[in-house]
């Protein structure tokens, strides 16, 4: 059984995309096997694996809503031990047509339940809304990984996240919990940052992450390139950040 | 018949709510009667005015799903010239609502039909999605401003918005133009800005601003205050640019 997080927060440009890409990609170079799910139709996760979207034939919103196994629509990377299940634009169409369909809030975990291949961690990088789709992401896994940018508008969605997830451990997964929240684009340089920072700790406590991610151009950058840092530039602040972040998550204690 | 703009880009983070917050405040102050609407759930724009969520009893949410004139929401916030009709997080809940209200993706449009209030500009802060809250938007009002960050992820977007403006025209509203791009979070020591500045002016041409929005922390700090950036630092560089763009769109040919 792997173990699966949706990185999620409605507020958007927080780095949903950047973690899930960058942490997915040290855990597959540390030897696990990842599935990366992504089930935003701005398809930005995986078009930072290079995976070319007018290419995709078949990607998330076939799974969701004609019921293709997912299988047909994973593709491989470049990278080893790491498969992609690819959306594309079409998938914002998926929203409306969900609303129809019984169930519409587990489609996304029946069909990972039918997945044959043996993966080690299943990641799902999460649209800026608590949309159907994002639903279905939080319906289908153990735990949640919630990216906040240190800056003031991120603090004001905070209680709308934790209650949205109060209402799915309601009605459709009692067991998810929060697996860890993640400071984003931390600038040491300004006061704001660590005010954001501070109030975050104070919310939620140990479930804060040792690794704060820095303010960092490399890590911008390296979606131009269709690689996630390990690869663009492995010597960057970003790159040490989400190693350390990726030996957190893997709790062997090295994170530095 | 006030000009009406909604600000929008479904990606996420690139500055939509501080160009309506200090865009709205700057017209103000030059003697335009503003209303802005906050149609995002997270209701950013509302706080960025110092608008107390707790204390809001009617919001657009009323107006949309139950019929409330939009007067009776309308609040007046501490700057002369400037009135907010506010959203809630309740208003996350319209999207699902207005599923099954007939017509839908016209509600705003005709709850500001009916306005008596002569206002000179009408300004909408859209949530980051393409969804039924931003078609309304995008059925209400005549011009768009699309701000887009001086990044990567936020070129990948812009033919689904362009795209969906399309189909916004077709069947809403055919006279729906663009006033104008605004390139944001310009950071002149990177050449992803650059690049994405230059990538963006071939796309878009004349449609794009001369002003540029600089990376600015001020503007970051200015919503913990309640304030727009006028008062909350009007010397720094973020204000200097929010005051040439004002300019610019009153027309008067004064950016600098
Ligand atoms: N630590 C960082 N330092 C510098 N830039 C960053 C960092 N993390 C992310 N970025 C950049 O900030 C922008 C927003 O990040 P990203 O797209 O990952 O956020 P998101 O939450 O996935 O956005 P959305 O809400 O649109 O899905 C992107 O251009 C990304 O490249
Ligand atoms: N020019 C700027 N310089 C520095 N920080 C900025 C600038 N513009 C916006 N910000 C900050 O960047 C973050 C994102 O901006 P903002 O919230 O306005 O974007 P948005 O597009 O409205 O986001 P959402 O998609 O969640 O609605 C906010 O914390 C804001 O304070
Ligand atoms: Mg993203
Ligand atoms: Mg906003």
């Amino acid at each position: 059984m792997p173990v699966s997080f949706a990185v999620v927060n409605q507020k958007g440009g927080v780095g949903k995309t950047t973690t899930t890409v960058n942490l997915a990609a040290y855990l597959a170079t540390f030897g696990k096997k990842i599935l990366l799910i992504d089930i935003d139709p701005q398809s930005n996760a995986s078009v930072g694996f290079g995976v070319d979207r007018q290419k995709i034939e078949r990607c998330l919103y076939n799974v969701l809503i004609e019921g293709l196994p997912a299988e047909e629509a994973i593709v491989k990377t470049s990278i080893a031990n790491l498969d992609v299940l690819p959306s594309t634009p079409k998938l914002a169409g998926a929203e409306v047509e969900l609303v129809s369909i019984e169930p519409r809030e587990t489609r996304l975990k029946q069909a990972l339940y039918n997945l044959k291949e043996p993966y080690d961690y299943i990641i799902i990088d999460c649209p800026p809304s608590l949309s159907l789709l994002t639903v279905n992401a939080l319906g289908a896994v153990q735990e949640v990984i919630i990216p906040i940018q240190c800056e003031y508008y991120a603090l004001e969605g905070i209680s709308q996240l934790t209650h949205t997830l109060e209402l799915v451990r309601e009605s459709l997964n009692p067991e998810l919990k929060i697996r860890g929240i993640v400071l984003t684009m931390y600038d040491h340089r300004t006061i704001l940052s660590a005010q954001v920072a501070e109030e975050t700790r104070k919310y939620f406590g140990p479930k804060v992450f040792q690794t704060v991610i820095p303010r960092n151009v490399r890590l911008a950058e390296a979606p131009s390139f269709g690689q996630p840092i390990i690869f663009y530039d492995p010597g960057s602040k970003g790159a040490a950040a989400y190693e350390n972040l990726c030996r957190e998550v893997l709790g062997d204690g090295h994170a530095q």
